[in-house]
């Protein structure tokens, strides 16, 4: 698991 | 995105034009928490860093925007144009009883141990329980406006909207958050003693108040 967690809610 | 949680979306939007509503109406932020209200600004920076790197939707950005830019506005309005409104002796929860163990807990349980997760993991725990000082002072004050509880209900009702929007993409796109969803479900629970006394008094014409 590389690089930034992607958060799509708000 | 589903019905869930755009209506949670949609919910916490309200609550916020509720809020600045009440201000400008009465000319006064009386019976609100400068540190809950303070406490969001630091959740919404905090969590929108991502602002800068990443991009999710037209959707996402202009909410991101707005919810840190309203959450500013509301500071201003309390910090300078009804100062005199607020009472700084009523409002005296400490903050860094909530956000000391929040960035604690942030830097234990996160998904990846980089500033910008850590951040956002802080800010999911600080925001499920950034409400204290605001519920703390209407405990001691025993009563609210009618027009504050509406924006308290529709902050409540934001998180709790989340839930089933949990739920639902778990069954449609197999997608687990359990920081946001552990959060969320106490952030949902610390409303419930006020959402029993808003339901069953506020919404059936009664005054907010709180037995002595």
């Amino acid at each position: 698991e590389q690089g930034n967690v992607v958060h799509d809610e708000l | 995105m589903n019905i869930f949680r755009l209506l949670g979306d949609l919910a916490h939007l309200a609550s916020i034009f509720i809020l600045v509503h009440k201000m400008h109406t009465t000319r006064s932020c009386r019976g609100i928490s400068f540190k809950t209200q303070a406490l969001y600004v630091v959740v919404f920076v905090t969590r929108y860093i991502d602002l800068f790197y990443s991009w999710i939707s037209l959707y996402n950005f202009v909410m991101k925007i707005f919810f840190i830019s309203s959450s500013c506005y509301i500071l201003y309005l309390m910090k300078y144009r009804f100062r005199p409104t607020h009472d700084p002796t009523l409002d005296t929860f400490k903050v860094e009883y909530l956000a000391g163990p929040c960035f604690a807990l942030a830097l234990i349980f996160n998904y990846h141990f980089d500033f910008t997760e850590i951040m956002w993991t802080f800010s999911i725990y600080l925001e499920a329980v950034a409400i204290f000082p605001q519920l703390f002072m209407m405990q001691r004050t025993g009563e609210a406006e009618t027009i504050t509880t509406h924006y308290l209900a529709a902050l409540g009702i934001y998180r709790a909207l989340y839930i089933p929007n949990w739920i639902y993409r778990y069954y449609t796109e197999g997608t687990v958050d359990p920081i946001a969803i552990v959060a969320g479900i106490v952030q949902t629970g610390l409303y419930l003693d006020f959402f029993y006394v808003y339901f069953t008094k506020v919404l059936q014409g009664q005054k907010f108040e709180l037995p002595a």
